[in-house]
């Protein structure tokens, strides 16, 4: 998983 | 998901519309800035690489290929089929006035020290700041096409929607994105002026021109 925080909007 | 997001979705989705349904219907990009969709373009690559990496939901993964989709049509339209349109006399931005500022403000404000998420740091910052060249471009020549200024109130809006839409996230789930927040406030200033302009002359049916 390369992203330390999920990036859930756009 | 709530309807703030929701709205402020669609309505970026409305704008990106508005601008490629303007190019197709008038074969005309005369009015836009370029630069400022390159920008556009940029802040979507850097930021959609998760794509690649994990799912988050069908609604997620839809949008952010239209998203993708739509900018490289867009520019596509501005710098092939319709250059000989494409004002460039006026739109004369130095891009490195922006994108070295943020890069280096990428670099010391970040969530983690790695390339996915530095990456996806320069393409909030970049957001914040990538309406600059049209904005820049409207004051150059001192007037908007009225579709133009329908673009920029919807873009405005997804931004001044997304606001609301961090106030319900921190009461209802106490989630909060720092960086994302202080970005799309600062984002939204820029529209302020824009915003004014639009309802004292826009929607009383003139036409955009400044003094």
């Amino acid at each position: 998983w390369p992203f330390k925080r999920k990036h859930d909007e756009l | 998901m709530n309807v703030f997001r929701i709205l402020g979705d669609l309505s970026h989705l409305l704008a990106i519309l508005i601008l490629l349904a303007k190019m197709w219907r008038s074969k005309s990009c005369a009015g836009i800035s370029g630069k400022s969709q390159v920008l556009f373009a940029l802040v979507f690559s850097t930021r959609y690489l998760d794509l690649f990496f994990v799912f988050i939901s069908l609604y997620n993964l839809v949008m952010k290929v239209i998203y993708l989709l739509c900018s490289y049509i867009t520019i596509y339209m501005i710098y092939g089929k319709l250059r000989k349109t494409y004002d460039r006399e006026n739109d004369t931005f130095r891009l490195e006035f922006l994108l070295i500022p943020v890069i280096g403000l990428s670099f010391l404000e970040n969530y983690d020290f790695i390339p996915t998420e530095l990456l996806w740091t320069f393409s909030i910052y970049l957001e914040a700041v990538a309406i600059l060249p049209q904005l820049f471009m409207i004051s150059n020549t001192g007037e908007a096409e009225t579709i133009t200024t329908h673009y920029l109130f919807f873009l405005g809006l997804y931004r001044a929607l997304y606001l609301a839409n961090w106030i319900w996230r921190y009461h209802t789930e106490k989630f909060y994105d720092q960086i994302a927040i202080i970005s799309g406030v600062v984002q939204t200033i820029f529209y302020c002026d824009f915003f004014y302009l639009y309802i004292t002359k826009v929607l009383k049916g003139k036409k955009l021109s400044l003094p």
